[in-house]
Formats: C-alpha cells, structure tokens, sequence
C-alpha cells in the first residue's frame, strides 16, 4: 500500500492576513506525516505528528493559538483514532498543556477509558508526565483581540451562531 | 480545528483532530472533536475521515461516521463526503468541512464553509489549497 496523508487547518473564514500562514502551516504538517508514512511508520504517528506540528502553530484554532471561552480562558478537545483495532482516545475541555492530541492518544493507549474531561483529563495528564504551562502560553495576540470583540458585540447574541470551529 | 487522516504501507488507517472549539463558548462547552464518529473516526475496513466547522451540527449528524457509511455503501470518498456535508447542511443548516483517505488510498478534502486549508500527500506528490476548486 502506497502511503498517503491529509490534512486540514479549519473551515470557515480564513482572512487574507492569515492565508499564507495557514497556508505554509498546512504544507508542514503534511510533509512532516509523510515523511513518518515513508519511513514505515504507522498512521497513528503520522497523524499525531501532524497534528502537534498544527498545534504548535499559532495560525491555527487549535494547542497555541485556540480560540478563548467566554472567560477568556482556553479550552482544548482533541481525539484520535486507530482503524486497525478502532482503538480511540479522547481529551475535552482540558487546559494548560500544550498537545491534546498526545493526551488523547495517552487515554487510548494506557487507560480502559474512550474520553478524559475537564479536571480529570488535566490530573491525568500529571500522571503522564505531561508538563504544565501556563494558560497564557496558549493564547496569542489575534485570538485575545477576536474575543475582546466578541465581548463587545454581546449586545447581538444571535450573530455568529453558527460560527465553525 | 486542526486534522489529519492517513493509510501507512500495512493499510492500516488513522485520524486525529484537535481544537480550541467555538470563540467564546459558554464554559464546559465540549464539540465535535471530542466525540468519536463526529469528529473523526478510523476503521480499517472503510476508511478514516477528521472533520471540522460547527461542532454541535456535526455531532447531530454524527458527520464523520455517516461519510464512513456512505463509503460502506458504495460511494466514492468525494460523493461520500459531499452527500454527508449537504445532507448536515439541509437536514440542520450547519456548514463544515472533512478530509477522508479509503482503505485503498484514496482521499478527498471537501468543505460547504467558504474556505478550508488542507494539504496532501501521495505518491510524493504535495497538493493544498484553501479555496474551493483550488
């Protein structure tokens, strides 16, 4: 079987003071799976390491550059899945860490669990080993401007309701 | 929202999404990408898709799993894909976006919203876009 992978940043609007990024950001993260896939490494590290390269990223809504909850907080959902045994592993709302998608893949493959949240997605991830840091490592200059205006158009709650993630 | 599908050379498939959900979210607010068969999901015997855009649209159809079905039934990975996405645009009015790769290496990245990055890789060949029909 010949290797192939894909990957996406996010529908939605992409501005035009963001495309290159994106555009770059995307291009990175392919060819870093790629280059496991043509090593003879698995799916599973292919799509990981694709997606910790996105995470690391600020460009992206997603790790180091999320998008802020309603107190200005980041919280981050992530999963993953093996088609070879539909193994999964989930993380929801966690915090502070900077790859949820390595905790997800933690939760697959040390617990009986499908899905971590909240709190006890965090203290699991202290048992792992998975360093801490500080919430405001995660959050980046465009997605506080794009919450502060949020705040703002509160007057008009029903606009941007179907917003992507 | 960030994803990636992959087939390795044992055919064996993958996906994985990770997000910082909706600006703005209400606290404890969970999407799509942390359910499985909406955000993502990977069997072997199909294919695996990541998916991406309104997350509680998605969770309603269950969008990955249901491109996966329509894959089981016979549809390419693009019809699939394109049939799914429509039938969460009519059936709920939500917009998104999926990447999906067949167990036979075949992939597709399809979106209703008005743009979605994506890249690929096959064959060592690198193709991306943002916009649709690029």
């Amino acid at each position: 079987m010949k290797p192939v992978i894909v990957v996406h940043g996010g529908a939605g609007s992409i501005f035009k003071d963001r495309e290159e990024g994106a555009r770059s950001g995307i291009i990175r993260a392919a060819l870093k799976g790629y280059s496991i896939l043509k090593q003879g490494g698995s799916a599973l590290d292919a799509v990981e390491d694709a997606v910790v390269s996105m995470e690391d990223d600020p460009h992206f809504n997603a790790g180091c550059g999320s998008v802020l909850n309603e107190k200005g907080e980041v919280e981050m959902d992530a999963i993953i899945m093996d088609g070879k045994n539909l193994a999964s592993g989930a993380v929801s709302a966690v915090k502070c860490i900077a790859n949820p998608i390595m905790l997800a893949r933690l939760v697959m493959e040390k617990t009986e669990h499908m899905l971590l949240t909240d709190h006890g997605a965090n203290l699991f991830a202290k048992a792992m080993n998975i360093p801490e840091i500080p919430g405001e490592k995660l959050i980046t200059e465009r997605s506080w401007e794009r919450w502060s205006k949020k705040l703002e158009a509160d007057s008009n709650p029903q606009e941007d309701k179907k917003e992507s993630g | 929202t960030v994803g990636a599908v992959a087939i390795d050379n044992e055919g064996n498939v993958a996906c994985a999404t990770s997000t910082g959900g909706l600006s703005n979210k209400l606290v404890g607010r969970v999407g799509d990408s942390a359910c499985i068969g909406s955000g993502g999901y990977a069997d072997n015997h199909v294919g695996a898709v990541s998916t991406t855009g309104h997350g509680e649209s998605m969770m309603k159809v269950v969008l990955a799993r249901l491109v996966l079905y329509h894959m089981e039934q016979g549809m390419t990975p693009e019809k699939a894909a394109d049939t799914a996405l429509n039938y969460m645009k009519t059936r709920v009015g939500g917009l998104g976006g999926v990447i999906v790769v067949s167990n036979s290496g075949d992939w597709t990245a399809r979106f209703s919203t008005k743009q979605m990055s994506w890249a690929t890789v096959k064959d060592d060949w690198l193709q991306y876009g943002i916009y649709t029909g690029e």
